[in-house]
């Protein structure tokens, strides 16, 4: 699940 | 935010700055189709789920566990979280499903999708039992919160984690039964299975997010 990773990783909101 | 020290209160205010913004999706100008319904829901839920991670890493405790729990709770309980959103959107609307401000559905307008009056009908019902409970906001975004932090089925071991949960039973515990009930009510299996015969028979394209989502659920489900 790549886009859920990126999001989840991401810090901006 | 340091649990031990934060009062119930302060928690359900915490959640309710968690809370995501009402996402629009623009209600097609000629009366729904199969495809166009099925396209305003799946635009509508991608967009949804967006702002559903930015919700879940604003639930105290969900960002200290590992990435891969994160994922875990989040595909576990997407489409849970999703319909009891939607049904607090509804909740003053009798016989109406409140997707988006500009996307209310009636009832009947569930017969242009093969499969999916079942399913409107029974968001309705859960809706109406919601209504009569008098579900309060607080208790809707705690209901939510739990809706995550309960939703795998393997064990996340967190000390923060459960620290949050021990913080979500005072506000709710007023009323422990109906809210119980509440947690009962919010069951994803047929709008999962729904979409993804959906999907299978291209009666819509389902893509990016909402495509990762629901592939993670059917997989495990295999």
């Amino acid at each position: 699940s790549h886009k859920l990773v990126q999001l989840l990783a991401s810090t901006a909101e | 935010i340091l649990l031990s020290t934060v009062s119930p209160e302060q928690f359900v205010l915490t959640l309710l700055e968690a809370e995501p913004p009402n996402v629009l999706v623009s209600r097609p100008s000629k009366p729904f189709t199969e495809a166009s319904m099925m396209m305003s829901l799946t635009k509508l839920a991608d967009k949804e789920l967006v702002h559903m991670i930015g919700w879940a890493k604003k639930i105290p405790g969900f960002v200290d566990l590992s990435l891969y729990d994160q994922v875990r709770l989040l595909e576990s309980c997407w489409m849970e979280v999703l319909m009891i959103g939607l049904m607090w959107r509804s909740i003053d609307h009798p016989g109406k499903l409140i997707f988006a401000p500009d996307l209310v559905l009636d009832r009947d307008e569930g017969k242009c999708v093969e499969g999916i009056l079942e399913i409107f009908d029974m968001l309705l019902a859960m809706t109406s039992r919601f209504r009569e409970l008098k579900l309060q906001h607080k208790e809707y975004l705690c209901v939510k919160a739990m809706i995550l932090l309960n939703s795998s089925e393997y064990a996340v071991a967190s000390d923060r984690l459960s620290r949050s949960h021990d913080c979500l039973v005072p506000p709710c515990a007023v009323r422990p039964g109906p809210l119980t009930c509440f947690l009962f009510f919010v069951h994803s299996n047929k709008g999962m299975e729904h979409l993804l015969s959906m999907k299978c028979k291209n009666v819509v394209p389902v893509y990016d997010l909402l495509l990762e989502m629901l592939n993670a659920h059917t997989l495990r489900g295999q």
